[in-house]
């Protein structure tokens, strides 16, 4: 049975790519067949596992406008039980290629329906925005991760979010629900973090995740090797937190 | 003479916003008349600023769909100098109702020439992708300032940024120039901070502002207050980094 989660939020650098290619990369080490689909033109999470424009085939853009299957585009990465389907820049043109098509919003749903029983989870790391390829990933998933930074802009930005879900629960995908709220860059010494860690709580007291991701230096170094932070430096905090977060989410679906 | 500068750059979370709003300010204390125009459907420069949708009449997205006039949607802020034209959540529709129409790249620059005579400086907060909304920003601006965080995907994403605007200066904007690299949320004691920038400086030697921001707590502080830093935190040191950069800027204008 497998579960597909899009990792999404449209407020820019609050850790989708880092979530996806870390959570991604804990599932598999214990023992989940993971696929991640980079859904973001910039193609962030193929290069933070260490695949480059030059050494890719075709990506997720061939799939969903160019009929290509979607099985020859899974590319399997240093970790057993991890693959990937990369993005290319020519990602960006799908939204207005798409625009004349019918069920334009399903095209990615249509897709992943062929592999899903091959994994236990499918991932999708959104780009920064709410437009077709969001709406696209969130008409595919059974449920959305949201990665929140812990400051104001992403907080103002989370009710956007849940709008649009709600929108898209209610018009494309009924069973879509919330997998969780993830609490990333959490500085404990830092007032803001704190409030928006209480605002969350309160507002949405059975979403949040126990697993908070601090700010860590790891991090931002990994995806310059190509490395989940698992394989870069295993012993930091917080290759740990992802870790639990993975092991929050076993628990969850057993 | 006004000069017309998009704050832009498709990776998120680099510090678009808080650039945008922390440079018109500190460039209306230093005397010069400025307008900051949020081109962003997230509104994070208009809340920055103290606005909500509930205080604003017609913003940017009545300009450029329903040919409102500019001057109609202009708003005073509490700093003597600074105006906004703000920016709601109905502008992400912007892209799709614009696809049909003819110079649909040209909307802003047509807007913005009506008021040009009334400021030194426009600035434009463009959202964290590389679509219409700001192709029609990079297409009115006589210049680009690139917020660059000191990140490895940061980095990842300026190649392809200034493909877009060599693209743009050979399509739409032969005027279209580079005013200049902002290296933002540096922290000297951390080594990719100083990789990024050692790059940048080697590979973009006369791009590069002299102002580096480092990161400073009062930066995210400030817009929960809805104020640019240097009214939250005058003494700041990142508020100073502002002043510097609104500094650097009048002094190549002369
Ligand atoms: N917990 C953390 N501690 C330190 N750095 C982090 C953490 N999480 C993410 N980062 C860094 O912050 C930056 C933003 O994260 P990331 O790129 O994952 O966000 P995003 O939401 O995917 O951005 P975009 O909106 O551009 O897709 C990256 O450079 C990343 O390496
Ligand atoms: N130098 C800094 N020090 C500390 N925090 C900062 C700094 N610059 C920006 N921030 C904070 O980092 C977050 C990202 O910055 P900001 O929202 O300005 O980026 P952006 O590029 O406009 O994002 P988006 O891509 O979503 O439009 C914000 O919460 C902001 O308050
Ligand atoms: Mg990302
Ligand atoms: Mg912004």
């Amino acid at each position: 049975n497998c579960r597909v989660i899009a990792v999404a939020n449209q407020k820019g650098g609050v850790g989708k790519t880092t979530t996806a290619v870390n959570l991604s990369a804990s599932l598999a080490v214990a023992e989940a067949r993971v696929l991640l689909i980079d859904f973001d033109p910039q193609g962030n999470s193929t290069s933070g596992l260490g695949f480059t424009a030059e050494t890719i085939g075709s990506d997720i853009y061939d799939v969903i406008v160019n009929d290509v299957n979607i099985k020859d585009t899974v590319l399997h990465t240093e970790i057993d039980g991890l693959d990937i389907i990369p993005a290319r820049i020519e990602l960006s043109a799908a939204e207005v290629e798409l625009i004349q098509e019918n069920a334009r919003e399903k095209k990615l749903k249509q897709a992943v329906e062929s592999i899903k029983s091959s994994y236990d989870f499918i991932l999708i790391d959104c780009p920064p925005s709410l437009g077709l390829l969001t709406v696209n990933a969130l008409t595919a998933a059974d449920s959305v991760l949201i990665p929140m930074q812990c400051e104001y802009y992403a907080m103002e930005g989370l009710g956007q979010l849940l709008n649009t879900i709600n929108l898209i629960k209610e018009s494309l995908n009924p069973e879509l629900s919330i997998e969780g709220i993830l609490l990333t860059m959490y500085d404990s010494r830092n007032n803001l973090s704190k409030e928006v860690m209480q605002q969350v709580r309160t507002h949405f007291p059975d979403k949040a995740f126990n697993t908070v991701v601090p700010r860590g230096v790891a991090l931002s170094e990994a995806p310059s090797y190509g490395k989940p932070v698992l394989l870069y430096q295993p012993k930091a905090k917080v290759s740990e937190c992802y870790i639990n977060l993975a092991k929050e989410m076993l628990e969850k679906v057993k």
